[in-house]
């Protein structure tokens, strides 16, 4: 297993922290703020009171035993800045940065951020994408264009076949499975009836993903 | 379609917001600082500097003629859940917010807001099971316990056939399928060989998924 630094203990780094330690993993939480060190205290491994500005600071913290440092210190800039390229002065071997703006992020991404996190862009898109269309519950991008979407059955689907459905040949998509419950229904053959209210797991393109949900 | 109204124009609002526009809904924008209504002007329906704890203000721009209503007002607790309260006093059918801390959240609940939605708590959890297993490129949760993960195949299964990985009987496991590149080949016989890279599209409970993970 590998060990995390995580460096602003806000809303997010202490999620991030206290998730990673209750997998099991070693943790170090650092923060100027007291009360945000002293939350953390319990939970994990390390938890110290120190500026992710000062690099000596986070030498003497031990930032650079760490395989991992991920840096979610917020609002400052200046100071997040500063400490993604301490992480990387000290030597840490993979290093993830929160970003404020996409300004921030491209700035990142050339100081050598591993990966760059924008929680209110990435989760605005998928609340937007939920908003847009009721029934599709959720959904993941497989990186490749292609996505997998959890789709609610409507009423209006009740008691159709997979295959009248005519996903593969209108819409280009695959029908991964669907769950019931908690009972998987495999739909290669096309003969699967569906329910209202089912989990139909579908793979494809965003367009036409979008396209079938408008369709209903 | 379905109008939307959106108060509270951050990072979080604006993207929901451009978003939702983007899809081709009609979009209302609301926020105190003229900058940020600005920002959306060209882009939303319509883009007003307002106060969201004013009720009266927000029934003159309109906000009780829209379907749904997106709180997301973020430092201000006692302005996000006045905002939500006069959302529901002019009759917003559906009203979704964005909340800061848990004990916020479950005030948010009790004063009937239809969906909260915590972005830093929501992505640092996700990006805690991506750290603590780099092989899991990303999931999504089907909301019943079972969850869909994306899973890269490592070095250690190339050539491997599905069905000899014993992902069914040693994990409980189902694969949905494998995307190599833009392809998408299906498993359903176990004779499928796995290839390094390729995108291994698992169905399980979280326990059995993080179990076959940390078992590579
Ligand atoms: N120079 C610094 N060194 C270490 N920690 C810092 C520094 N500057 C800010 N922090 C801490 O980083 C944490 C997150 O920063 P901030 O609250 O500004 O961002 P945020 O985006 O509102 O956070 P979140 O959304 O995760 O709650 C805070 O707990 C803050 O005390
Ligand atoms: N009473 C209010 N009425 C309308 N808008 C408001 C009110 N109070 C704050 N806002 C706006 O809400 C937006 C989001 O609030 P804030 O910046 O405090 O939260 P945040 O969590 O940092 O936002 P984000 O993470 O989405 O960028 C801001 O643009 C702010 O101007």
């Amino acid at each position: 297993t590998r060990s995390f630094a995580v460096i602003g203990l806000g809303t997010f780094g202490t999620t991030v922290a206290s998730e990673l330690a209750r997998f099991g993993n070693h943790v170090l939480g650092i923060d100027t703020v007291e009360r945000n060190v002293a939350n953390v205290a319990d939970t994990l491994a390390e938890a110290v009171i120190a500026d992710g500005r000062d690099e000596q600071a986070l030498r003497e913290a031990g930032v650079g035993k760490y395989d991992v440092a991920i840096v979610a210190i917020g609002e400052d800039l200046e100071a997040n800045i500063l400490c993604t390229m301490n992480t990387r002065l000290l030597g840490v071997k993979t290093v993830w940065v929160k970003a404020i703006t996409r300004t921030h992020h491209r700035i990142l991404a050339k100081l050598g951020a591993d990966r760059v996190i924008q929680p209110e862009q990435e989760i605005g898109r998928h609340i937007a994408q939920m908003l847009h269309n009721p029934l599709v519950r959720d959904y993941v991008s497989l990186g490749n264009g292609f996505h997998v979407v959890d789709f609610r059955v409507p009423e209006s689907l009740n008691e159709k076949s997979v295959g009248a459905v005519g996903l593969f040949d209108d819409f280009e998509l695959r029908v991964l499975g669907l769950m019931r419950g908690g009972d998987f229904i495999s739909c290669e053959n096309g003969e699967a009836e569906l329910r209202t209210d089912d989990k139909l797991l579908l793979l494809g393109r965003r367009e036409n993903l979008r396209r079938f949900g408008d369709s209903l």
